[in-house]
Formats: structure tokens, C-alpha cells, sequence
């Protein structure tokens, strides 16, 4: 279930819809301080389903959407949309493709997609329970949060374990 | 259910045991189960780099920790395998030969995994099958541009 | 003594200032005296990265956050500067041309401060007056060597 | 009061007696990782009189004493000393050096000496009261701390203020 692109419009500084085509294999983002490298992965946990603003270094979901820059004015809706390759057929009830899509209205409506047909946030996050996919410290390994789980206390250790168990 | 918690921390600990002689090139890592004060259950990490003798994991360097983190992350992340993981600037601790065995790894996951790798390390660029630059022209907006590996110190966009 | 703070927390303020705009290339900042809830004492920071508009410091990249930290590190010192100041890798998260102007401003104080800095980053090696390669021919035992600045690649020590 | 050397003896990875001569100007320490960069950085920090294991990386003090390698054995004392430069006369009292230096036995006993003569541990904090350095933030920057500053809660930043005030 590899990724085949993501899509970007209004979420945090890409203000303009954009989409980063991934290949198989290793792919390198790379960019100066500051460009959107990090905003990337924040926009891949949001669209996996993360509801926690703070994993995503936000004071609250609003946050998210772009709120303008020293010439572009802010814009009232962020919107994410992740497209995974499922030629293979791990997902047996779905397409060759799947895509998943969130939405953040700047007045706090959310709405979510599949294949471009609106869903529940429940419907995302079953759906990638079936695929395996997680959202662990082990799938997306954060900027400076690495030698967090060495830091952290045993108990704590002990939840990480018993969620790849 | 206790069994196979039993079974999965077995192999994890033997992972993270691999692992981690593979990113260092040597020495030994475990696992062990304790059980708190509290009667709590938890999970201590004993790591003796390669030469060295075991201590506690607090005097370890800046690099040796991020690489014995990182062997207890890919550890628990092949008992449960993504099939695609992303990593932002886990090499900006490393040393030029930690950073190579540590890429090496992840071209053995090659095609298993597909690996998004955030990244400021010019040896890491060089290792990537492809590479994608994020840059702001227009400032506070982010746009992504295809980089040719090919005369990547000019590819590589500047601030 | 409280007056004595005020005018102190100006100048860290206008230091503040200055200090970050000249490792940005640009852009605004400041502290501001805040009142808690539980009534003490604080200090608010806000930031605001050229090109683009104020926001929470929480959403700042991670160079970002270091150039920010440091700006006011380095105010807080022209408060109060040491003859020597120790940098532990503060050029980690930084790309080229930030690295670039963080030099310049340290090559600033020089005469007045003497600074020691321990770095991977092949531009700050070229930048330092002197440089110690620390090694360990001898595993898990630390050994100085002095280096060379010319042929600097082959004489950094290699792990 | 620029630092002339910095000698090492059973501190940490440096276990043999080891000088290391400090230039005026911009000083530059490089090296593979765990060779021992850091641990000159808590060398520094010790013998101007650090009181917490912790701020050392360590649990305990006794664990600043080498505790052996795979080929090497323990030692049984840690020792540090750093010599200043005092021709500008900063501290009029003293000569054209100083030297501080500070034992610490296996056994939990401490020794302190300025200028190679026996003194207390507050004789040391006071010279050091003197000359106005301080071991604050600013003055030792830490690996992986640096943006500790903006994650502090407001009041702990209000205590760094006031040191510098
Ligand atoms: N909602 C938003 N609207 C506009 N800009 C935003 C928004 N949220 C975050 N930003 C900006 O995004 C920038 C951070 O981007 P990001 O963390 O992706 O950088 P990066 O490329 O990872 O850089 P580094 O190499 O320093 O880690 C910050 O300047 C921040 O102000
Ligand atoms: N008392 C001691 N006896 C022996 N070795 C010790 C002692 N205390 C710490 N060490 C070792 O010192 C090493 C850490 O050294 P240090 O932090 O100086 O590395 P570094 O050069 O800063 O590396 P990096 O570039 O990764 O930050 C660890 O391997 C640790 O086990
Ligand atoms: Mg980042
Ligand atoms: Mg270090």
C-alpha cells in the first residue's frame, strides 16, 4: 500500500494546491529552514487521522490553515488528500487506488473523503486499522523527537510496545 | 494475549539487538522487563556501543543515542512493518560513518518499504533514488520542485 | 533592583531584536512581561520569520526554532558576556546560508569572547581559527589531535 | 579571562592525562560521535563547580569517574583542571594564571585547589562569583538543548532573566 501522491491546498504553507508525486523506494525532501519539509509529515499524520493539535505543533486544529504570509492573505479551509497504491489488492473491497481526503474549515467544520465521497472520521481511521498502517512513533520518526523514547519512562516505553504487539 | 506479548517482546528484543550492531558496526543492545514501584510493568534499555562498557543510557553521546533510538523504532517497526515510513532529520546527529551504515540499512528494507526521508545531509541526498526540493519563492508559501540528482549543489535549493 | 530589571529587560529586548533579524536576514521579534494566572512573573516570546506573518513559536520549523533560541541566548550574553562561551552543535538543524550568518555573527564577537564550538558541519570547521579533532584510537578512550586546516577532509578524524 | 588549557585525568572518556591548549579567537572541536566532544563541555561545566549529576548526564557524581572500556579498567579519581588567563589583571588578587581544579575519589570524597593549593568548593564559586562568569544557558550552549528556552513555560525564563539582570 505505497504512496502515490499528496495533495496540498491551504495546509499550513502551502497556500496553493500542490501535489508531491512519490515514487517507490527512497525518496529525499530537501529545502532550506523553514520551507514546509516538516509541514509535509504534519499533513500526512492529519490525513491519517491524528486529532491531537499539539502532535502537529499546533495550539488548535485552526492552526492548520494557512493564515497568510507577507503577501498572501489567509485562506478559510485546509484541505489534504493522500493517494495510496492498491494494485497489490491489500485492500480487497477497495480500487487499484485509494484516496483519502480531510478538510478543516476555518470555522471548525471538518470533512472527510474516500475516494472523493464523503465519509465519517470513523470510516478513515477503520480503514487504515485494515491496512496495518500506523501512526506510531516507529512509522512517522519526528524532527528532534528521536531519542524521545529513550528519555521517556519504562511504563511509557511499555504502551509503544504493546501497540506493535 | 499474554503469550504473544511474551512472544512479540522476544523478538523485538532480538531485533533491536541486530539492529543496533548494525548501526554501530558492533557492541550490544537488550531489553528488560522490569516492574516498577508501582507494580507497574515497563521496559529498560541496557546499549554498550562498540569498545565500550555498559552504562547508563543518559551518558551516552548525542549520536549513539539517536542510533540506539533509532534501532529500538526500526525494531519495533519489523514486527509490524508500514509499507511506507518517514523519517525527518534522523541523521543530523550522525557522524559521516554512522550516517552511511545507517542509509545501507535502509536500502536493504528497499522494496518493501517505501522511505520519505526528510533531510539537510548531502550524503544522504546522494543515496536517494529520487529527490524532491521544497522551496519558497514567494515567501511564507511552500512549492515543491523535482531536483536532478546530476549537479545536485546547484539542484539543492538555497535559502 | 526592580528598575534595574526593567532597563535590563529593554536592552535584552532591543538585543533580542537586532540579534534576530541579523541571523534571519530580516524579519521582526520580541519579548514581552506577562502576568500568569497565578500571578508571577513571565516572559512571552513572539517571532516573526521574514516573509511571513507572526503565528505561535510552536509552529516554527525546527532551524527556525534554533535560529530563535539562540537569538535570544546571544542577547541575554551581550547582557552579561563571559570571556569564553561553549557551542555544543547549535549548527545541527541549520541549513547553509543561516550556518553562514550565524558564523558571521560570532566571527563578531571576536577578540572580545573567545568561542569554542563543537560541530559535524564541514563549513564551520573552515570557518574556526583553530581546530581539535578528538578521537579513539584506543576504543571508549578519548584522545586530542590537532588539525590541519588545510587537507581538512582527510584530517578529521574518521570513526 | 580567556581559558589557556583544559587538562583531563580519569574524567569521563578521558582517561589518560590529556591536555588541551585553547587559542583566542574561534576554537573549533571535531570527531566522530561518542569520541568525547560533550564530555569536555561537562569537564568545563564540573570544575566551575556544576552541583547536578543530572546536568552532567549523569545519575550519580561517581559515575563522572571512568568506569573502565573494553580493553581499559576503572580508575579510581577524576580530575579537571582549567587554567585562565588573568594578564589583563581582571582579578587583581591573582597572578598572570589560574588554575582551578577538582578531584573527585571513587569513594565519594571531593578535592578542590586553585592554583594547585587545597581550598573549599565555595572558595572556587566565589572566585568564579568574581570574574562574572556564570555557567548559565547562554554561556555553555548544550547539545540538543538549544530550544529549550522556547518550550520553557514563561516564569522558568523569567529565572533566566533575572540571572542575567
Ligand atoms: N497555518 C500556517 N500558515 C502559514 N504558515 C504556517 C502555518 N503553520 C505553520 N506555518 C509556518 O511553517 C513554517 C515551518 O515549516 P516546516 O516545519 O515544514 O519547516 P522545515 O522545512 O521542516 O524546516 P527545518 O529544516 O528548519 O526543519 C514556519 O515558519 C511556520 O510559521
Ligand atoms: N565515566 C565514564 N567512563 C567511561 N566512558 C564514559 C563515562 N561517562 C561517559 N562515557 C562515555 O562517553 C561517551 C559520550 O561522549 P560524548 O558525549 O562526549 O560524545 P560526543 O563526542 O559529544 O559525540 P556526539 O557527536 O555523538 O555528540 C559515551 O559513549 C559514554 O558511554
Ligand atoms: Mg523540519
Ligand atoms: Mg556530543
Amino acid at each position: 500500500l505505497f504512496i502515490k501522491r499528496l495533495e496540498l491546498s491551504g495546509f499550513k504553507t502551502f497556500v496553493r494546491r500542490t501535489t508531491l508525486n512519490v515514487d517507490a523506494g527512497m525518496t529525499g525532501i530537501v529545502g532550506p529552514n523553514g520551507c514546509g519539509k516538516s509541514n509535509i509529515i504534519d499533513a500526512v499524520r492529519w490525513v491519517l487521522g491524528e486529532q491531537s493539535a499539539k502532535a502537529l505543533r499546533a495550539a488548535r486544529m485552526e492552526e492548520l490553515v494557512f493564515h497568510g504570509s507577507e503577501r498572501e492573505k489567509p485562506v478559510g479551509m485546509a484541505e489534504v488528500t493522500l493517494t495510496l497504491d492498491n494494485e497489490s489488492g491489500v485492500l480487497s473491497k477497495q480500487g487499484p487506488e485509494i484516496s483519502l481526503t480531510r478538510r478543516l474549515y476555518r470555522s471548525g467544520e471538518s470533512e472527510y473523503l474516500i475516494n472523493r465521497s464523503p465519509v465519517r472520521l470513523k470510516d478513515i481511521t477503520d480503514l487504515i486499522l485494515d491496512t496495518g498502517i500506523t501512526t506510531g512513533a516507529y512509522v512517522i520518526m519526528e524532527q528532534g523527537k528521536i531519542d524521545s523514547v529513550l528519555t521517556a519512562r519504562p511504563t511509557e516505553r511499555m504502551a509503544l510496545f504493546e501497540e506493535a504487539a | 494475549s499474554e503469550r504473544r506479548f511474551e512472544r512479540t517482546f522476544t523478538t523485538i528484543r532480538e531485533n533491536f539487538h541486530t539492529m543496533f550492531r548494525r548501526l554501530f558496526g558492533g557492541g550490544e543492545a537488550d531489553l528488560k522487563l522490569v516492574e516498577t514501584e508501582e507494580k507497574e510493568r515497563g521496559i529498560e534499555i541496557e546499549a554498550k556501543p562498540p569498545g565500550k562498557r555498559t552504562q547508563s543510557i543518559a551518558l551516552l553521546s548525542g549520536g549513539e543515542k539517536a542510533l540506539t533510538s533509532t534501532a529500538l523504532l526500526f525494531a519495533l517497526y519489523m514486527t509490524k512493518p508500514s509499507p511506507f515510513c518517514f523519517l525527518d532529520e534522523l541523521d543530523a546527529p550522525l557522524d559521516d560513518a554512522n550516517t552511511d551504515r545507517f542509509m545501507k540499512i535502509l536500502k536493504e528494507f528497499n522494496g518493501t518499504t517505501q522511505f520519505i526521508l526528510i533531510t539537510h545531509n548531502k550524503h544522504t541526498m546522494e543515496l536517494a533514488d529520487s529527490l524532491y526540493g521544497i522551496t519558497m519563492e514567494d515567501p511564507g508559501v511552500s512549492k515543491v520542485v523535482s531536483v536532478r540528482l546530476s549537479g545536485l549543489q546547484a539542484a539543492v535549493p538555497a535559502a
